[in-house]
């Protein structure tokens, strides 16, 4: 860890905070409670104790602001850049700013609380099932007044639950309404508008009058983000335009084409080429959380840490089942001491003689054998998830086996079926069901004729027919060069080739002689083009061939012509 | 086969990557970030050279050392973080 120099720190262990304005892509109570807990992640392991003010000055000041908002550090729009924070101090140190271009989250998509129904105010359960049909999004299908709604259950045939979603027909915030919807149409400045908007502001935030004319009642509020809003670009709130043309060619969901950072975008009209109007497409979004915990852990006084563990490491990555590094730990209580006073106890089960607390057992599954088979074929269990696959931002390796495609990280592994309304099934432990290979794979492909796995790692290879493994051999052997580090992708070509990717390179194997044919290696650009060059991922699946770099996948048909791209959970029925 | 599609990259209204160069965008990297102008011992406040920077950015984020501006550099550059600088001066 480290601190900043002088080792800046408060000199008083009751610090006050004070949120300035909140972000339209939660609400507000979300927005209190990650802060709060934000919080709580420091005062759990010293003295200090955080009190929330609503008006005044505070020790910490946060606000919600876009590129220029007041400092001299602008934000940089969409990614890159979330947020950051001062050290302890006076006047501007000590304040934590976040970058209201990015797509606040609690980390892992869209988190939708609703509003009236008859929910109590839950949050939206996506997907969720309305007449027949699946639901990822809130719609105001049902409804005659354009509402948005979601139901807080799987299936709000069964369970009738729901609540509407934020919109600017249902509540504005900020402002000074209370809350109140916009009314549309409304006068600003002469000009009738009938949807919030920027103008008259220079920080992007979209707002609306909620009376009819706020010329002459001056009443106004900041529009909520629907959920259906895309993020930046010059259209921020308004929903994706489907279809919509690009260069001449038509869209119906979002792409990342024309752009070399792989983000996926939308138009916001019908024709980009004509309106220039665009924005991103929601994502899983940043955890406000995370990030929170992160920035008052400098406000506090602490400095970036290089240890990747840490929360005081500088890039953002996702946890689910966060808690602090010791390196964190030892950061702040170097700064303020260890926590003192008792430490809590965990909550005891009250134990009666006639109700005796038991253990929980495990319980195995009973088999019933199939009438229909002689042979069974044999059962992976899946294992405590080590890790939520939905979350991970670079899996080892992808590729389909039997069907279903494979998804392997450090050791497990889930399966997913295309077109198959269903969650994934996993984590099974790879050992289990291809013994002794090691941990971390880079690449496997099934052959298509004799049903064999070839799996690489390294510079070694090797073939598994059902559970017997041959190998592992050097990948030399197949004629690949020596001084190649990895097979990075397997892409099988009709029954008997299949090419395997490395680096920007690609070399074709012949499964029947074991050797790779004559004229590789050919360079990845020659033959697909449109595809990243640092995939570090290539498989093939339902025909497709299938280019990953990081959550993204770039998918080529066989004519190669990249006709999608999209996000890696995608492929996992991630919710 | 149909010949491979070239891709046509655009520069959005607003957009502020403005297609950099992955050098520019290691340089504005480097500088903002703190790892360019280093305070000596005496304190006093000079350049360092882009190697030099790199392997201190490669040390900080437990990357390979190797002073050039590789892919897992590149990589870790690109990753969204704290506009915190990392490097105290």
């Amino acid at each position: 860890y480290q601190t900043f120099e002088g080792d800046l720190k408060w000199d008083h262990n009751d610090v006050t905070y004070r949120i300035l304005n909140y972000s339209p892509d939660l609400d507000a109570s979300i927005i209190d409670d990650a802060f709060a807990r934000a919080f709580n992640v420091w005062s759990d392991v010293t003295p200090l104790t955080f009190t929330r003010l609503y008006d005044g000055t505070a020790d910490i000041m946060i606000s919600f602001g876009k590129k220029n908002h007041g400092d001299p550090y602008p934000f940089d729009g969409k990614d890159g850049l979330l947020a950051h924070a001062y050290p302890p101090g006076e006047g501007i140190q000590g304040d934590a700013h976040f970058d209201d271009d990015e797509y606040w989250t609690l980390g892992s998509g869209p988190a939708i609380k609703t509003y009236y129904g008859n929910a109590d105010g839950a949050m939206c359960h996506f997907p969720f099932q309305f007449e027949g049909k699946s639901y990822s999004t809130c719609t105001s299908e049902g409804r005659d007044d354009g509402l948005p709604w979601c139901a807080t259950t799987a299936d709000y045939g069964k369970d009738k639950k729901y609540g509407f979603c934020p919109s600017e027909l249902l509540f504005t915030y900020d402002g000074n309404s209370d809350g109140a919807a916009c009314v549309f149409p409304f006068v600003f400045e002469g000009k009738t508008y009938t949807s919030c908007t920027t103008d008259g502001r220079n920080d992007e935030y979209r707002w609306c009058a909620t009376t009819a004319s706020f010329d002459q009642d001056k009443k106004y509020g900041f529009c909520p983000n629907r959920d259906t809003a895309v993020i930046g670009g010059n259209s921020e709130g308004d929903p994706c335009h489907f279809p919509f043309t690009f260069l001449g060619k038509t869209y119906s969901s979002c792409t990342s084409e024309g752009r070399s950072d792989g983000k996926l975008w939308c138009a916001t009209t019908s024709s980009y080429d004509k309106d220039n109007k665009w924005g991103f497409c929601p994502d899983k979004g940043y955890s406000l959380f995370l990030v929170a915990a992160h920035e008052f852990g400098h406000a506090l006084g602490l400095e970036h840490s290089n240890i990747q563990d840490a929360l005081m490491y500088p890039m953002y990555k996702y946890i689910a089942d966060f808690s602090l590094n010791q390196d964190d730990i030892d950061g702040i209580q170097y700064l303020y001491g260890p926590k003192t006073g008792p430490k809590p106890t965990p909550p005891k089960p009250s134990t009666t003689t006639s109700s005796p607390a038991t253990k929980p057992t495990k319980q195995t599954p009973k088999t019933t054998p199939s009438s229909r088979s002689t042979t069974t074929a044999p059962v992976y269990t899946p294992v405590e998830p080590s890790v939520d696959p939905c979350s991970v931002d670079k899996f080892d390796l992808i590729t389909e086996i039997q069907g279903e495609l494979h998804f392997f990280k450090d050791g497990y592994y889930w399966k997913s079926v295309s077109g198959a309304n269903e969650d994934r099934k996993g984590p099974f432990l790879v050992s289990e069901r291809w013994p002794n290979l090691p941990t971390k794979l880079d690449t496997a492909f099934e052959d298509p004729l004799t049903n064999k796995v070839y799996f690489f790692t390294g510079t070694q290879f090797w073939v598994f027919t059902g559970q017997d493994a041959m190998g592992p051999r050097r990948i030399e052997k197949l004629g690949l060069p020596d001084s190649l580090k990895k097979v990075e992708g397997a892409l099988q070509r009709g029954k008997a080739k299949v090419l395997l990717f490395s680096g920007e390179e690609y070399w074709r194997l012949d499964l029947k002689t074991q050797q790779i044919d004559k004229g590789y290696p050919r360079h990845i650009d020659m033959t697909f083009g449109g595809v990243p060059m640092d995939a570090h991922d290539v498989f093939l699946y339902n025909g497709h061939y299938y280019f990953c770099r990081d959550v993204y996948y770039w998918r080529m048909t066989s004519r190669r012509q990249v006709d999608r791209v999209g996000y890696v959970y995608e492929l996992l029925n991630c919710p | 086969w149909c010949h491979p599609i070239k891709p046509k990259f655009v520069v959005f209204p607003g957009d502020v990557l403005k297609n950099m160069t992955d050098t520019d965008l290691a340089q504005s990297y480097l500088k903002r970030f703190g790892y360019m102008e280093i305070l000596d011992k005496s304190g006093h406040q000079g350049s360092v050279s882009t190697s030099k920077a790199l392997k201190r950015l490669q040390n900080q984020l437990g990357l390979k050392e190797t002073g050039h501006l590789d892919q897992s550099t590149m990589e870790a550059m690109k990753k969204p973080r704290c506009g915190v600088p990392d490097v105290r001066n």
